[in-house]
């Protein structure tokens, strides 16, 4: 899952700038 | 009832499409072929048009809030890498290119966020295991955006920066290597795509149908996924018999296409490969990497 954590956060609408 | 269901998996597809990717295909040959109202795009053909077109690349216009919204989400944590660069005593033709590379970049991480939207507006998608959905995007999310390019070029050059800016041909072959490998094969495969004279409905189903490969590496559930494949592809058949009724063996065609976008994709990793080997200042965005790594 850490490997590909923006694609996740992509699938589940969570992706800030924070996070990216 | 069948055959109504397909249509109306059709007519969803085609409204999610719409909904996610701002340049549609009817709207890149309007520019193309100078039928919009509005301004003609800037020609960048060589260093100079470069340089005076880069603040459009920056893509600062964008088509509607939400995207906006999303974008800055994406640049924000792409700036770092301009900032870093702009340290660098590099030639100004060095690092143009590289400067270009980063734009590309960033536009292709946003792109990357309208396709995950797209694949998860598809009916059964968001059902599949979560690990299967990010290996489904990882695998096709290259592939989807090659054929997207496919209506932004011609024979002579491609839309960017949605739509405002057309970069000649030519002008990506005169740049030093590898960049100017980068986009030779995508040319060669849009302009034989492009044949096959698809709208954007017909893409719609085509980018749905990719997406839903059962074959790609590491999949944990297969079934599902070939099952939802195989209705998108009852939709596509039974849509390309009603909107080319002329065109023999679209169907066959268009699906052999596949084939070839494994191979651009595999040579357009190694080519990124190579310039991060190549380019030492060269910083890959978080998202890419992410989709590049251990892909073939």
């Amino acid at each position: 899952k850490e490997k590909h954590k923006i694609l996740h956060q992509l699938l589940q609408n969570s992706t800030s700038p924070v996070d990216l | 009832p069948e055959a109504a269901d397909l249509r109306a998996l059709s007519r969803h597809l085609y409204e999610a499409y719409l909904k996610y990717f701002p340049l549609t295909k009817a709207k890149a040959r309007a520019i193309l072929s100078g039928k919009t109202a509005d301004n003609a795009p800037f020609v960048i053909h060589d260093m100079k048009s470069l340089l005076e077109g880069e603040q459009f690349i920056n893509c600062k216009q964008i088509p509607t809030p939400e995207h906006q919204q999303q974008m800055s989400a994406l640049t924000v944590a792409h700036g770092g890498l301009s900032g870093a660069h702009q340290g660098l005593e590099c030639n100004i033709l060095d690092a143009v290119e590289l400067r270009f590379f980063h734009s590309c970049q960033s536009r292709s991480a946003e792109a990357v966020r309208e396709v995950t939207e797209f694949a998860k507006s598809i009916p059964g998608f968001i059902e599949l295991d979560l690990n299967d959905q990010v290996t489904l995007l990882k695998y096709g999310v290259i592939e989807v955006l090659i054929i997207m390019m496919a209506p932004l070029m011609n024979k002579d050059g491609t839309l960017i920066a949605y739509g405002q800016i057309f970069m000649t041909r030519e002008f990506l072959k005169s740049l030093r290597k590898p960049f100017c490998q980068m986009l030779e094969p995508k040319f060669e495969f849009s302009v034989k795509f492009n044949t096959l004279e698809l709208d954007d409905s017909d893409m719609a189903l085509f980018l749905a149908v990719v997406i839903l490969s059962g074959d790609r590496p590491g999949l944990l559930n297969v079934k599902p996924i070939e099952q939802l494949q195989e209705t998108v592809l009852h939709a596509l058949e039974l849509q390309l018999k009603l909107n080319h009724p002329d065109s023999l063996q679209l169907f066959a065609k268009l699906l052999q296409k596949m084939t070839d976008l494994r191979q651009i994709v595999t040579d357009h990793v190694h080519l990124i490969q190579l310039l991060k080997k190549s380019e030492m200042e060269m910083c890959l965005h978080p998202l890419l990497q992410e989709i590049i790594k251990d892909l073939y």
